[in-house]
């Protein structure tokens, strides 16, 4: 099946997401 | 152990696999006994997807802030951070050693990289540690399968690329088993540089 691959920066990024908060 | 199933709630970003945090800590002049290790560990909160893993990791203390002889675990669900557990007693870690100071940023650049998925090796990743100690910190990555050295030459490659580690970097290897006969995580380890 397919991986879920996330990138340094796209993790980073959801990390001030409101859902994150 | 309570079993709970965590979700991936609506608009998040699910992760490959999920993952459970886990503290430990103990007094340095007591041996590290399998039984005590068990009572000195506690896990403290399981992630599905990305906004969730950032809502536990924002509220805990940063490494580098802890003192004395701690330990972060961060390990694929199911999986305890121990030497005997079915997941890990065929395996090993690659042991990186940082001098004071670094722990933090280390130990945050090393999970992401797991929650990515960017070792590329299948099933092999178990989970991350970073062990706070007196002298210096230690940064561990835990795989499955120690003799799979396809897996373990990639994992070691993908960590010196993700923690942009200098060239000259020594890189330790210890299998678990090895652990167990010399009851010490760091110690007697194969450097490759």
């Amino acid at each position: 099946g397919t991986r879920i691959i996330y990138d340094r920066k796209f993790l980073l990024d959801r990390r001030n997401s409101p859902l994150a908060q | 152990q309570k079993v709970k199933e965590v979700m991936v709630p609506p608009g998040e970003h699910p992760l490959q696999y999920k993952y459970t945090f886990w503290y430990s800590r103990r007094t340095p002049s007591r041996p590290a006994s399998t039984h005590n290790y068990e009572q000195n560990i506690r896990q403290f909160g399981t992630v599905a997807s990305v906004e969730q893993f950032w809502r536990i990791y924002s509220h805990i203390v940063r490494p580098g802030d802890l003192t004395g002889y701690s330990d972060f675990h961060l390990f694929k669900d199911g999986i305890k951070p121990m030497w005997e557990d079915e997941a890990n007693k065929n395996g090993g870690k690659w042991i990186i050693r940082l001098r004071k100071g670094l722990a933090s940023r280390f130990w945050e650049n090393i999970i992401l990289a797991m929650l990515g998925e960017q070792f590329m090796v299948g099933e092999e990743i178990c989970g991350v540690v970073v062990s706070i100690r007196f002298q210096e910190d230690i940064l561990s990555i835990w795989n499955k399968t120690a003799n799979d050295q396809f897996s373990t030459v990639r994992i070691r490659d993908t960590l010196r690329r993700v923690l942009n580690l200098p060239p000259n970097t020594i890189m330790e290897y210890k299998t678990h088993t090895d652990s167990l006969k010399d009851n010490s995580s760091f110690r007697n380890t194969k450097i490759t540089v």
